[in-house]
C-alpha cells in the first residue's frame, strides 16, 4: 500500500493544471519527473509481485517457484534497455490494459540482429531488425550499447491480459536444424 | 534518383527525389500529400502592454505569422522488411524522422525527432510538422475534446459571436489531444498524436501540428520565467509519434476509417507495459 499510495499522491499532484498544461516552472517540471520515476520505480515492487503469483502454473511440482524480475525500461522512448541490452537470454511480458484483444508490433532495444522471439506456445516468431536511427544513437545523453531493435508481432493480447515472450540470441542456442539465412545487407 | 515507395496492400507512401512524402495511397486512390517540418518565429513584444505579449509558455504567437523551412532537402535511408518497411529521414543537425508502415497496418506511423532548438541567432522557436494535401476542406476541419468527441472548427470564425482574428495563425490554433482530422466529399485526413500538442488547419487540405519549442521570453502570464529548459546542457530533445490515416471520407458500413482511427486512438494511448526479466534457462526450460 505505501508504494500505491506514493503513486496516488503523485498522479493527484500532476492534476494541477500547470502540470497539466506544462505552465510550471522548470524546477518544478525537473520535481514532477522525479516524483514520477520513483512512484513508478516503487509501483514495480507491486508489479513484481503480482505477475510472480500469477505465472506460477497450477500444475508446478517445484515446491519453490522461481521468481522472476520484471522491470520496467523507462528509456524505452530513446531505444534503450538495459536487461535487453546486456542479456543474451530474457523475457518480454506485454500487459494489455485494454478491454479487448490486441495485435502490437514490438520495438525492443538490442545489440545485436540475430535473436529469436518465442511466444508462449512455443513457436518461433518472424522478426525484423532495423538500425536505431543515427539521430537517436548520437543523442548525448543516451547511455545505450543498443544499435538496433528488434520487431515482431505481439497478437491475440489477451483483453486486461498478458503474454510473456522468450527472446534469446540465435547465435547462443544448439543448432536444431539447418541455421536460417543472414539479413541481406541493404 | 527515382521515387521510393514503402507499405504494404492498404498502404503505401511515395517519397520524392528530395526526400519529402509526396503521395499516400490508400483505400483505392492515390492522393498528393506532402509532410515537412518548418518553424515559427515566437513574438518577442513589451509584457507591459497587454495586446503586445511575448510568445510564451501559456500563449503561442508567432512574429508577423513568419514561418522558415527547416530544410529544402531531406536525406533518405530505406529498410524493407517482412514485418516493417521504414523511410529514416535526416532534416537537418537538429530535425529528423522515421516514417513507416508495418505489414498489417492500414495507417503510416511518422516517429519525429526535434531538438536541442539552436537559439545562438537569439530567436525563439517554435517547430511544427505539416501535412499538406490537395483535399478541399473549405476551412472546415476537426479537433478532438479530450479524446472524446470530435469538434467541429471553421477557420476564421467563432460558434457564438462574430469574429474578427488579428493574428492569423494563433487565432486559429486549437488544442489537439489525440486527433485532428479534414475531409471532403471524397478524401478523409486524420492524424493521431501521441501526446497533447497544438493544431490547426491554415489552408484547406493542410493539418499542423506543433511538436516542440523553445522560448527567449515569459509572456507575463505567471510563470516568470521562459519555456527555455536548459537543465540538461543545450536544451530539450522531443521524440513522439503522429500517425497518419487517408481514405475516402463516405462512410460506408463495411469499412468505417472512422472507427479504425479510434481503435488506433486507444492503442496508441494505452499500449502493452513491457517487462523485461532476466532468465537464465534455455527455452525449453522457460516453455
Amino acid at each position: 500500500d505505501p508504494h500505491l499510495n506514493f503513486m496516488r499522491e503523485t498522479m493527484g499532484i500532476m492534476q494541477h493544471h500547470d502540470a497539466v498544461t506544462g505552465t510550471e516552472k522548470q524546477k518544478v517540471a525537473l520535481d514532477y519527473a522525479k516524483r514520477m520515476s520513483v512512484a513508478l520505480r516503487a509501483c514495480s515492487t507491486n508489479i513484481r509481485s503480482v505477475l510472480n503469483q500469477l505465472s506460477i502454473s497450477s500444475d508446478r511440482v517445484s515446491p519453490q517457484p522461481t521468481k522472476f524480475e520484471f522491470k520496467t525500461c523507462t528509456l524505452l522512448n530513446i531505444s534503450s534497455c538495459a536487461t535487453s541490452e546486456l542479456n543474451d537470454r530474457f523475457a518480454l511480458t506485454l500487459y494489455n490494459p485494454l478491454a479487448h484483444s490486441t495485435n502490437e508490433y514490438v520495438r525492443v532495444p538490442v545489440t545485436d540482429y540475430k535473436y529469436v522471439v518465442i511466444d508462449p506456445t512455443g513457436k518461433s516468431l518472424p522478426t525484423q531488425v532495423v538500425p536505431v536511427p543515427k539521430a537517436v544513437t548520437n543523442l548525448q545523453h543516451r547511455n545505450s550499447s543498443a544499435q538496433y531493435e528488434l520487431i515482431f508481432l505481439a497478437s491475440n493480447l489477451p483483453a486486461v491480459g498478458y503474454k510473456t515472450y522468450y527472446i534469446e540470441k540465435s547465435d547462443s542456442i544448439p543448432v536444431r536444424g539447418k541455421p536460417s539465412a543472414s539479413p541481406k545487407k541493404k | 534518383s527515382s521515387y521510393t515507395v514503402i507499405g504494404n496492400n492498404n498502404i503505401k507512401l511515395t517519397f520524392d527525389t528530395n526526400g519529402f512524402l509526396a503521395y499516400v495511397t490508400a483505400d483505392g486512390m492515390t492522393r498528393t500529400i506532402s509532410q515537412e517540418f518548418l518553424y515559427y518565429i515566437a513574438a518577442t513584444g513589451n509584457n507591459e502592454e497587454f495586446l503586445n505579449r511575448s510568445s510564451g509558455a501559456y500563449i503561442f504567437r508567432p512574429d508577423k505569422n513568419q514561418i522558415r523551412f527547416a530544410t529544402d532537402e531531406v536525406s533518405l535511408e530505406v529498410y524493407k522488411g517482412q514485418l516493417v518497411q521504414e523511410v529514416h529521414q535526416q532534416f537537418n543537425s537538429w530535425i529528423s524522422q522515421v516514417v513507416r508502415v508495418y505489414k498489417q497496418s492500414n495507417h503510416a506511423e511518422f516517429e519525429w525527432l526535434v531538438g536541442p532548438i539552436p537559439i545562438k541567432d537569439n530567436i525563439g522557436k517554435e517547430v511544427i510538422s505539416r501535412f499538406t494535401s490537395d483535399i478541399k476542406s473549405e476551412g472546415i476541419f476537426y479537433t478532438d475534446s479530450n479524446g472524446r468527441e470530435m469538434l467541429k472548427r471553421r477557420r476564421n470564425h467563432r460558434e457564438t459571436w462574430n469574429v474578427k482574428i488579428h493574428e492569423s495563425v494563433a487565432g486559429n490554433y486549437y488544442p489537439v489531444t489525440t486527433k485532428i482530422a479534414l475531409e471532403d466529399d471524397t478524401a478523409r485526413m486524420a492524424i493521431l498524436t501521441d501526446r497533447a500538442q497544438g493544431g490547426s488547419s491554415l489552408e484547406d487540405g493542410v493539418l499542423e501540428l506543433m511538436v516542440h519549442r523553445r522560448l527567449l521570453h515569459d509572456d507575463a502570464f505567471g510563470v516568470g520565467e521562459a519555456l527555455n529548459e536548459t537543465e540538461y546542457g543545450e536544451g530539450l530533445i522531443a521524440r513522439g509519434k503522429h500517425h497518419l490515416f487517408m481514405g475516402k471520407s463516405l462512410q460506408r458500413p463495411e469499412v468505417s476509417l472512422k472507427a479504425i482511427e479510434r481503435l488506433v486512438q486507444l492503442e496508441t494511448l494505452l499500449p502493452s507495459w513491457k517487462f523485461f526479466s532476466n532468465v537464465s534457462y534455455s527455452s525449453d526450460q522457460w516453455l
